[in-house]
């Protein structure tokens, strides 16, 4: 494993962590996106299929099992949590999350690496995954001022699938081996999506403040 | 030549 992917999952580990925080602390998942979550929830679970078939290390598994746990257990305290469940901006979160489901699903029925159980979703998964920031995306541009670590929760997500990019070029170098395609592909379309983000929102963002001291 | 990477990712 070289530097870049380790820095890769740890920046997507302090993602989620920034995100357990914010509703830890502040007892409200306020400009959070359930629909985003559930999606995330839905990928860990149908990604990590393997985790009792295909054993590839122990950080591998104990990171399956810390995404997959960490992700429900938002889902949970988003839906269930009497305090937090009251702060969910649900007239704001209203991406049409099911029909991207549905478009992933056949996706992956048409292009996937063999036709099997879990290569199927595996390819499902990755693909999910490319689009499964959007309804977060959404809220954020429809709620306008974000609080501070809302937008470090993305802006890490941002990192994580910048630096698996940088970690694919290496390993195309320096390793007999090169990355799959159908992750290479999905990853550069989910980055697009963040780094068009980022350019527009905090572009916009500069510009209010720049405007506000003036 | 190179050959497809096991799935040791994330």
């Amino acid at each position: 494993m070289n530097i870049f992917r380790f820095a890769g999952d740890m920046t997507h580990l302090i993602s989620i962590l920034i995100l357990l925080l914010k509703i830890y602390a502040t007892k409200s998942c306020a400009g959070i996106s359930l629909k985003t979550q559930e999606l995330y929830a839905l990928v860990f679970l149908t990604r990590y299929l393997d985790l009792f078939t295909d054993y590839v290390s122990l950080y591998n598994s104990v990171m399956k099992i810390v995404f997959i746990a960490s992700s429900l257990a938002i889902v949970w305290c988003m839906r269930r949590h009497p305090l937090v469940r009251r702060s969910y901006d649900k007239d704001l979160d209203t991406f049409r999350h099911q029909y991207v489901v549905l478009a992933c699903f056949v996706l992956a029925l048409v292009l996937h690496e063999r036709f099997t159980f879990q290569e199927v979703f595996w390819a499902f998964s990755i693909y999910l995954e490319a689009v499964a920031i959007l309804p977060q995306l959404v809220l954020l541009q429809r709620s306008g001022n974000v609080d501070n670590l809302t937008g470090q929760y993305v802006l890490f997500l941002g990192a994580y699938r910048g630096l698996y990019i940088i970690n694919w070029i290496y390993r195309y170098f320096t390793e007999d081996h090169f990355a799959r395609w159908i992750a290479c592909v999905s990853g550069l379309i989910q980055t697009a999506l963040y780094a068009d983000f980022f350019y527009y929102y905090y572009l916009s963002r500069i510009k209010q403040d720049t405007i506000m001291r003036l | 030549h190179k050959e497809e990477t096991t799935k040791d990712e994330l």
